[in-house]
C-alpha cells in the first residue's frame, strides 16, 4: 500500500535527522503512482501532488522528528479535504417541489439511482415523483415504472418528444400533486454529443431544477476528468452521485469529479438494490483511493 | 515525434503524459516507453510504439470457431460483462449484423434480474427481425438458457445470442452463477457456449483488466467488445488485458443505434489514440 512504500522510504531516511527536499520529490512521485493506479485523472493527480510537495516542503515536514508520518497526515489531509471537507446533503428548495435533474454518460446508473433517491426520500416520510425523461433507450419508461413501484414513488411519463417539456410537464405535476421532490431521469449522454447536451440545457431551463446531479461510474478512469468538467460547463452541476462502489475499483474518478467541477459528491451507489444508496463519507473514499 | 530515433527527456514525458492519460496505466506505461527506447533502431520513435502497441493487441490464438462442433447449429454465444457496459445493445447490434448477413438469429434474454430487461433486448430483436427467448423476471437465467438452446436446435437457428445481466467481477455469487449458466449451456449442447464475449466500456479504467481476470476465470473469454468509442476515452486499459490475458478486443462500439458495431481495427485504435 501507499502507506507502506511511502514508510519503507522514510524508514531509510531517519538516520539522517531531517528530510531533504530531494526526499520529498520522491515520496510526492509515490504518491503521483498511487494516484495514477487508482484511476486519478493524470492532470489532477499532479496538481494534488505539486501541492502536497509544497506543503511538505513547507515547515511541517522537514522539521519534523517523524517526517513520514507527517507526510502521510499531509496527503490523507489534502485528499479528504479536496473530496469534501463536510458532508453535503441535497438541498431542498425553499418551496416545494424539489426538482432533481440527474444526468450522465449511458450506463452510469441514473435510472436504478433515481428509483434510489426516491425510495431514501420516501423512507424519510417525502412524496417523491419520478419522471421518465429518457425516451431514447428501448424500454427505458417501462425500467423507470417498475422501480418507481418498487420505491414507492409516483410515476410520470408523458408521449411529448420534447424533452425539456417533459420535465416541465414532471415539474408542475410536482406542484399539483404536492410533492416534495420531482426527480427527473434522463437519457444516458456523451458529453461530447452537442445536440445531447444542448437538450439538457433546454430541459433546464424548462424544469428549473434545483438540484443538478452528475452520476458517475466509480469504475471510470482517466475520461472522469473531461466529462465532469464538460457537464459541470454546460450546465453548472450542483451535485453528482457516485455508483457502483461496491467493485473494487479505487475510485479516483471520485477525485478528478471533484478537483475539476467542485460538485460534493452528494451519495454513493453501493449495489443493484433499490436500498444500496449510503452517504458520502470522504475521508473513507480518501483511504479506498490511496489504497 | 515522428522521425525521431531517440526521443529527449522531455518528449519521454509528454509521451508517458498521452499514454497514461489513455487508460493504458502505470506498468502498461512503463512497458511501452522501454519498447521505444530499445526498439529496433532502423524504426524511429513513433513506429517503434505503434509497432509495439500492435503487437501486443494482435490476438494470440484463433478464435474458437463460431460454429458449433462438427459445425452443428446453433452457434451460441455467451455475452456478459459488469453493469451498464453495454451488452444488450452490444447483443442487438451482432444480432442486427449477423441477421444483415442472411444468418437465422435468436436471442435470450437471460438477465432475469434488471427492471424491463426483457422488454429492452425484445425491441433489439425486434430491429434485427430475430426471434426472442425470455421468461418471467426472477426466472433462473441458466433455464432460460437451456430453454433458448433447445428452442434454437429445434427451429435450426443459425446464431444463439444469450444476453447476461450486468455484475460486479468481485460478486462472487454473481459470478457464480454466469458458471451455472455457462455450464448449463454445454448441459444442452456439448462444446457451446462457443463464444465467450466480454463487453467492457472504452472508458474503464484499471478495473479493466480485474474485470477480464476474474471473468476469464468464471468462463471462457474469447473476445472484447469494446462499446462507447464514440466517447473520448480512448480505452487503453485493452493493452494490459491482451498483454497479461491474451484476450483480444473483437468488436468495437461507436454508438447507439444497431448499426453502431464495428470489427475491431487494431491499427484505427492505435491511431486514435495516440492522437
Ligand atoms: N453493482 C452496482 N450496480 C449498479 C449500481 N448502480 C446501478 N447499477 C447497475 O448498473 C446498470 C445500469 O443502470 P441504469 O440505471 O440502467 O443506468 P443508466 O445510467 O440509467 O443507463 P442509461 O439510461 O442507458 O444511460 C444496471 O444493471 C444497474 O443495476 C451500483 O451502485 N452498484
Ligand atoms: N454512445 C454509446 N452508447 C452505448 C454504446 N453501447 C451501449 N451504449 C449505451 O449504454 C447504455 C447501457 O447499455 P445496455 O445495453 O443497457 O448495457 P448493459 O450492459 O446491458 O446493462 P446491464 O444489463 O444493466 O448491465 C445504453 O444507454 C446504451 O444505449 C456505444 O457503443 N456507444
Ligand atoms: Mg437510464
Ligand atoms: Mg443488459
Amino acid at each position: 500500500s501507499l502507506t507502506d512504500k511511502l514508510s519503507s522510504l522514510f524508514k531509510n531516511l531517519t538516520g539522517q535527522g531531517k528530510l531533504s527536499e530531494a526526499n520529498v520529490r520522491e515520496a510526492a512521485a509515490q504518491v503521483r503512482l498511487a494516484l495514477l493506479e487508482a484511476d486519478v485523472n493524470l492532470q489532477v493527480a499532479e496538481d494534488f501532488v505539486a501541492r502536497v510537495q509544497e506543503r511538505a516542503l513547507g515547515a511541517e515536514v522537514l522539521s519534523s522528528i517523524t517526517p513520514g508520518h507527517q507526510f502521510v497526515k499531509i496527503v490523507h489531509e489534502q485528499l479528504r479535504e479536496t473530496l469534501g471537507g463536510k458532508r453535503e446533503a441535497l438541498r431542498f428548495a425553499s418551496q416545494p417541489p424539489t426538482v432533481v435533474m440527474v444526468c450522465g454518460l449511458q450506463g452510469s446508473g441514473k435510472t436504478t439511482t433515481c428509483a434510489k433517491l426516491g425510495a431514501l426520500l420516501k423512507r424519510s416520510g417525502k412524496r417523491v415523483i419520478l419522471a421518465a425523461a429518457d425516451i431514447y433507450r428501448p424500454a427505458a419508461a417501462e425500467q423507470l415504472e417498475i422501480l418507481s413501484q418498487q420505491a414507492g414513488c409516483i410515476f410520470y411519463k408523458s408521449d411529448s418528444t420534447d424533452v425539456a417539456a417533459i420535465c416541465a410537464g414532471a415539474a408542475e405535476a410536482g406542484v399539483r400533486k404536492l410533492a416534495d421532490a420531482v426527480i427527473l431521469d434522463t437519457a444516458g449522454r456523451l458529453h461530447v454529443d452537442a445536440e445531447m447536451m444542448e437538450e439538457l440545457v433546454r430541459t433546464k431551463a424548462a424544469a428549473r431544477p434545483h438540484e443538478i446531479l452528475l452520476v458517475l461510474d466509480s469504475m471510470t478512469g482517466q475520461d472522469a476528468a473531461l466529462v465532469a468538467a464538460e457537464f459541470n460547463s454546460k450546465l453548472g452541476l450542483t451535485g453528482a452521485i457516485l455508483t457502483k462502489l461496491d467493485s473494487d475499483a479505487r475510485g479516483g474518478a471520485a477525485l478528478s469529479l471533484r478537483a475539476v467541477s467542485g460538485a460534493a459528491i452528494k451519495y454513493v451507489g453501493t449495489g443493484e438494490k433499490l436500498a444500496d444508496l449510503e452517504e458520502f463519507h470522504p475521508e473513507r473514499m480518501a483511504s479506498r483511493i490511496l489504497g | 515525434l515522428s522521425g525521431k530515433r531517440s526521443l529527449s527527456a522531455g518528449e519521454l514525458d509528454r509521451l508517458e503524459g498521452l499514454l497514461l492519460s489513455a487508460d493504458v496505466g502505470v506498468e502498461g506505461t512503463r512497458r511501452l516507453l522501454q519498447a521505444v527506447r530499445q526498439g529496433p533502431s532502423e524504426l524511429d520513435a513513433l513506429e517503434r510504439l505503434k509497432a509495439e502497441m500492435l503487437a501486443i493487441l494482435a490476438p494470440k490464438s484463433d478464435y474458437r470457431p463460431p460454429g458449433g462442433e462438427n459445425g452443428g447449429k446453433p452457434a451460441v454465444w455467451l455475452i456478459l460483462g459488469v453493469n451498464g457496459s453495454g451488452k444488450t445493445t452490444s447483443a442487438g447490434k451482432l444480432g442486427s449484423r449477423l441477421a444483415g448477413r442472411g444468418l437465422k438469429v435468436m436471442m435470450a434474454a437471460a438477465d432475469t434480474y434488471r427492471a424491463a430487461a426483457g422488454e429492452q433486448l425484445a425491441v433489439w430483436a425486434d430491429r434485427a427481425g430475430a426471434e426472442l427467448v425470455a421468461s418471467k423476471p426472477g426466472a433462473d437465467p441458466a433455464a432460460v438458457a437451456y430453454d433458448a438452446v433447445a428452442a434454437a436446435q429445434a427451429r435450426g437457428t443459425d446464431v444463439l445470442l444469450v444476453d447476461t445481466a450486468g455484475r460486479l467481477h468481485n460478486k462472487k455469487h454473481l459470478q457464480d452463477e454466469l458458471r451455472k449458466i455457462h455450464a448449463t449451456i454445454g448441459k444442452r449442447m456439448p462444446g457451446a457456449p462457443h463464444l465467450g464475449l466480454l463487453v467492457m466500456d472504452a472508458a474503464t479504467g484499471q478495473s479493466g483488466l480485474a474485470q477480464a481476470r476474474l471473468f476469464s476465470q468464471a468462463v471462457p473469454v474469447d473476445g472484447i467488445v469494446l462499446t462507447k468509442l464514440d466517447g473520448t476515452a480512448k480505452g487503453g486499459i485493452v493493452l494490459a488485458i491482451a498483454q497479461e490475458l491474451g484476450i483480444p478486443v473483437a468488436w468495437a462500439g461507436t454508438g447507439e443505434g444497431a448499426g453502431d458495431l464495428q470489427e475491431f481495427d487494431a491499427e484505427e485504435f492505435v491511431e486514435g489514440l495516440l492522437g
